[in-house]
C-alpha cells in the first residue's frame, strides 16, 4: 500500500513540474514573439500586472477596514468618556452650588455635533 | 469595475477623514 | 480528503493558468487585439495611480487614529480628575 502511495506521490510531483514547464515554455514563446517595448506590453506581463493589482487592491481594502473599525471604536470611547465627565461635573455643580456661566453658542454647537 | 471600486472607496475614506477631523474639533471644543 | 482537495485545486489552478496563457498565445499578432492590449495596459497604470492615492488616504486615516487615541487618553485623565474632585 505504501509503495502505491509513494508511486502516486511521484506521479503528482511529475505532473506538477510538467505543468510548470508548459507554463514556462508558453510564456517564453509569447515574450519572444511579442517583446515588451516602450508603449506596448505583452499579454503575459499584463496578466501578471493585473493579478498584482488585484491583490494590492485586496490588501488595501483589508487595511482600510481595519483602520475604519479602529477609529469607530475610539470615537465611541471618546463620546462615552466625555458624557461621563460632563455628568460628573454637573453633579459637582449641584454639590457645590457653583454658579457657572451658561454655555456659549460654540459650546452648544460642539455638544450638539458630538451628540 | 476595479477602477470604480477604488474611486468609491477612496472618496469614502476621504469623507470619513473629514468627519473624524470635525469630531476631534467638536470634542476639543467641549473639553474647554 | 482536505489534502487531496488542496492538491486537486492546486493542479486545477495551474491548468487554468496554462489555458489562459494558451489563449493569449496569438493575441500579439492580431492588430485589433493589440489595441485592446494597449488599452488594458493604460487602464492598469490608471488603477495603480488610484491605488497610490487610496494608500495615501489610508495613511492619513492612521494619523487621525493616533490623534483620536491621544484625545481619548486626555479625556480619560480629565474624567479621573473630576472623579477625584467628586
Amino acid at each position: 500500500m505504501e509503495a502505491e502511495v509513494d508511486k502516486l506521490e511521484l506521479m503528482f510531483q511529475k505532473a506538477d513540474s510538467d505543468l510548470d514547464y508548459i507554463q514556462y515554455r508558453l510564456e517564453y514563446e509569447i515574450k519572444t514573439n511579442h517583446p515588451d517595448s516602450a508603449g506596448e506590453k505583452n499579454p503575459v506581463t499584463l496578466l501578471k500586472e493585473l493579478s498584482a493589482i488585484k491583490s494590492r487592491y485586496q490588501t488595501l481594502c483589508d487595511h482600510y477596514k481595519r483602520v475604519a473599525t479602529e477609529q469607530k471604536e475610539i470615537k465611541t470611547r471618546i463620546s462615552t468618556t466625555l458624557n461621563k465627565t460632563m455628568t460628573r461635573i454637573q453633579e459637582l455643580q449641584k454639590l457645590t452650588d457653583v454658579e457657572l456661566l451658561p454655555p456659549t453658542e460654540e459650546e452648544k454647537t460642539a455638544t450638539e455635533q458630538l451628540k | 469595475a476595479l477602477k470604480d471600486d477604488v474611486n468609491i472607496l477612496h472618496d469614502k475614506a476621504r469623507l470619513e477623514s473629514q468627519e473624524s477631523i470635525g469630531f476631534i474639533k467638536a470634542t476639543k471644543e467641549s473639553m474647554k | 480528503t482536505s489534502e487531496l482537495e488542496q492538491l486537486y485545486s492546486h493542479v486545477n489552478e495551474k491548468i487554468g493558468n496554462i489555458k489562459k496563457t494558451l489563449s493569449l498565445r496569438n493575441l500579439g499578432q492580431d492588430p485589433t487585439l493589440k489595441t485592446v492590449l494597449n488599452k488594458i495596459g493604460d487602464e492598469i497604470i490608471i488603477v495603480n495611480e488610484l491605488l497610490n492615492k487610496f494608500e495615501l488616504e489610508i495613511r492619513y486615516q492612521e494619523q487621525i487614529s493616533s490623534s483620536l487615541k491621544e484625545l481619548s487618553d486626555l479625556l480619560e485623565e480629565d474624567y479621573k480628575d473630576v472623579e477625584h474632585l467628586n
